[in-house]
């Protein structure tokens, strides 16, 4: 969402941080070549693994993707704070293919699972 | 020297981490055993980088999750095949025009239960076979050392790709070509060698093959034709029957008067020495050479290869 800018009007409330820190996906590139792998893996140089990060405030919103459970343990926490919040998790994964070269020299291209957070939610 | 492990978190962008953040490069390099570990700048909120031993065991982790037992160390003369870099642009849903004015698509069918594709160069020093007598279609022996492939990897098809190259303008054949169009066609036949060199083809004689594929083609375009030879590799891999390679004759549909089976297998690029073909250098023939890929699953996940993430 658009950033808030409080033109001194003295009507317009800052927009809470809160929202900020709720559960959301956050970028993380995977460099390849930072790990070193660049000899042998021929593409992607490296990928968007992105992560999940941020509360699962009470009440859960609907856009924290939240399980029926997830809102139950929720709502227990907020009247007992021994019970833990529910998690910012990813809820979809997505695949990357890579080419590269394998121990024996020959070219391999392979689709692998679950590399990419697509959506993260309170579970 | 290569223990340098680092995932960028986004707020730093693709930007290189400050060098303080990773191991600094030992000086010696003396390449020993555990180093000490040592502490994240003050003022950052960084861990501790991790020990020497604690990478390696975090590479070994990621390669199994790869499914490579070790590192692969890939030697200066590895060539990535075009047809593979085509198949991961189009697997990624990378350059769609590129790949349209390529004219490639998916192989549908061989990926249906894929999630791997291996590409394989033939041992050459294996490929020549004792023909007939006479002036008989050239024909060569492709051995494809296929040991690379995990047992627990299930290969679901496979195909043979050669290259044939259109022959220079000729105005006489042209004419002739003319009045008879089907004066220049050729047939590609692609066996399995059934038993090896020796066994069966006593005297240089006929040999023990069966016929994999056919295809009738035209001299006149320089493209890749693809051999549908998944009944023999997959009777090498899941059913362990001996790989004694394929064989491959190119032949002219009608008896020839200027050209001849010597033309015929210099359209068809099928050896890196040619009868009046010439020699190719190496990168040439690294570009052009015959190419067996294979489609297969290994176990793992159940989302095809042809499953493209939409672009975002």
């Amino acid at each position: 969402s658009p950033k808030h800018h409080d033109h001194g009007g003295g009507g317009a409330h800052p927009r809470p941080r809160k929202s900020k820190k709720n559960c959301r996906r956050h970028a993380l590139y995977v460099d390849f070549s930072d790990v070193g792998w660049n000899d042998w893996i021929v593409a992607p140089p490296g990928y968007q693994a992105y992560y999940c990060q941020g509360d699962c405030p009470f009440p859960l919103a609907d856009h924290l993707n939240s399980t029926n459970h997830a809102i139950v343990q929720t709502l227990v926490n907020s009247v007992n704070a021994t019970i833990p919040k529910a998690c910012c998790v990813p809820t979809e994964l997505s695949a990357i293919s890579m080419l590269y070269l394998d121990e024996y020299d020959k070219v391999v291209l392979k689709n692998y699972q679950e590399m990419v957070v697509e959506g993260c939610g309170c579970r | 020297g290569t223990a340098r492990a680092n995932f960028i978190p986004a707020e730093t962008g693709r930007k290189k981490v400050a060098g303080g953040l990773l191991h600094p490069r030992g000086g010696g390099g003396g390449g020993g055993g555990g180093r000490a570990e040592e502490g994240a700048p003050p003022g950052t909120s960084r861990r501790p980088f991790p020990s020497h031993e604690l990478l390696r065991g975090f590479e070994a982790t990621l390669l199994q999750m790869f499914g490579l037992r070790r590192r692969p160390q890939p030697s200066r003369a590895a060539v990535v095949p075009s047809y593979m870099l085509d198949l991961y642009r189009l697997q990624s849903g990378g350059d769609a025009e590129q790949l349209l004015d390529l004219g490639l698509q998916y192989p549908e069918k061989s990926t249906s239960r894929a999630n791997t594709v291996r590409s394989f160069h033939h041992e050459e020093d294996l490929e020549a076979l004792p023909g007939p007598p006479g002036p008989a279609p050239r024909r060569l022996r492709y051995f494809f050392n296929l040991s690379s492939v995990p047992a627990d990897e299930a290969i679901s098809s496979a195909e043979l790709r050669l290259f044939r190259q259109r022959l220079p303008d000729d105005a006489e054949a042209a004419a002739e070509e003319a009045s008879a169009p089907e004066q220049g066609l050729h047939r590609i036949n692609v066996y399995e060698v059934m038993k090896p060199v020796g066994e069966g083809a006593e005297g240089g004689g006929d040999l023990a093959t069966r016929l994999l594929d056919t295809r009738l083609v035209h001299p006149n375009v320089s493209r890749w034709e693809s051999f549908d030879v998944s009944p023999a590799v997959v009777r090498w891999t899941a059913g362990g029957e001996p790989n004694h390679g394929l064989a491959v004759e190119v032949v002219p549909l009608h008896p020839p008067r200027q050209t001849g089976p010597a033309a015929a297998a210099r359209h068809v690029r099928i050896s890196r020495s040619l009868p009046r073909g010439g020699r190719l250098d190496a990168a040439a023939w690294a570009r052009l050479r015959p190419l067996l890929v294979t489609f297969s699953h290994d176990g793992r996940g159940q989302a095809p290869l042809t499953r493209r993430r939409p672009k975002r």
